[in-house]
C-alpha cells in the first residue's frame, strides 16, 4: 500500500532514520545512543505528525515490524532498540554508520 | 481532586501496585522484574480501563509524578522503573517487599 512505500522513501532519504513516538522512553534511548556517538539521526515523531499519515505509519510499522522505534541505516532496516544495542555491543554498528556516511 | 484520592485508595489496597500502559516496554520491564522475583503485583493498565478514569489517572500521574509506570509498595510511592531498578541494585527492594508482605 501507499503508506509502506512512503515509509520506504523516508527510510532511504537519509543516512540514519528513526520512526519514533515522542513520549516513549525506548525511543528516547535509541535517539540518545546515536546522538552520543555524534550521529545526527532523522527522527519522525509519528504522534506529532499533524496529518493523518503519522498515525497510519505507526500502525503500518507495528503491523510489519512489531513495535516502535524502528531504525533504518543506509536505507536498510536495522530494527528496534534491542537490535541497535546488540549491533553496537557486537561492534557492527559503527561500520554500518560509516558505510552509510553517518560517521 | 477525586482522581488523586482514587489513585491513593488503589495504591494502598495491595502490597505492590503498578500503574501501567499495556503497550509500554518500560512498564513491561518493571512488571517482569517483580514477577521474576516471585511477587504478584496488582497492575492497572490505564489504557485498557473501559471507563474514563483510566485516562484521567494517567494524566494525573504524569502531572504529579512525571511519567508512567508508577510503582507503590506497601501504599508508599516508590516511583518509576529507574527508581525500582536502583532500589533493587542497592539491596533495598527486597526488605521493602518483605515489610509489605509481598515476599
Ligand atoms: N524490544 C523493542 C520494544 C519495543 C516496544 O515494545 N515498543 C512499544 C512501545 S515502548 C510499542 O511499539 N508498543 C505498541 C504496540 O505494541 O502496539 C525495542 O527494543 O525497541
Ligand atoms: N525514567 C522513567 C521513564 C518513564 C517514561 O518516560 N515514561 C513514558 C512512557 S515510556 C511516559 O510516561 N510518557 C508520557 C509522557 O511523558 O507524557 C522510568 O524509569 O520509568
Ligand atoms: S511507551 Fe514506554 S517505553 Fe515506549
Amino acid at each position: 500500500p501507499a503508506i509502506v512505500e512512503r515509509i520506504g522513501r523516508l527510510a532511504a532519504a537519509n543516512a540514519v532514520v528513526i520512526f519514533s513516538i515522542s513520549t516513549c522512553s525506548m525511543c528516547h534511548a535509541v535517539k540518545k545512543l546515536f546522538r552520543n556517538m555524534g550521529v545526527n539521526p532523522t527522527v519522525y515523531e509519528l504522534d506529532e505528525d499533524p496529518s493523518r499519515s503519522g498515525r497510519e505509519m505507526e500502525r503500518a510499522l507495528i503491523g510489519l515490524i512489531g513495535a516502535i522505534p524502528v531504525v533504518f541505516i543506509g536505507g536498510k532496516l536495522v530494527g528496534d532498540t534491542d537490535r541497535v544495542m546488540a549491533c553496537h555491543i557486537s561492534g557492527t554498528l559503527v561500520p554500518l554508520l560509516k558505510d552509510a556516511g553517518a560517521l
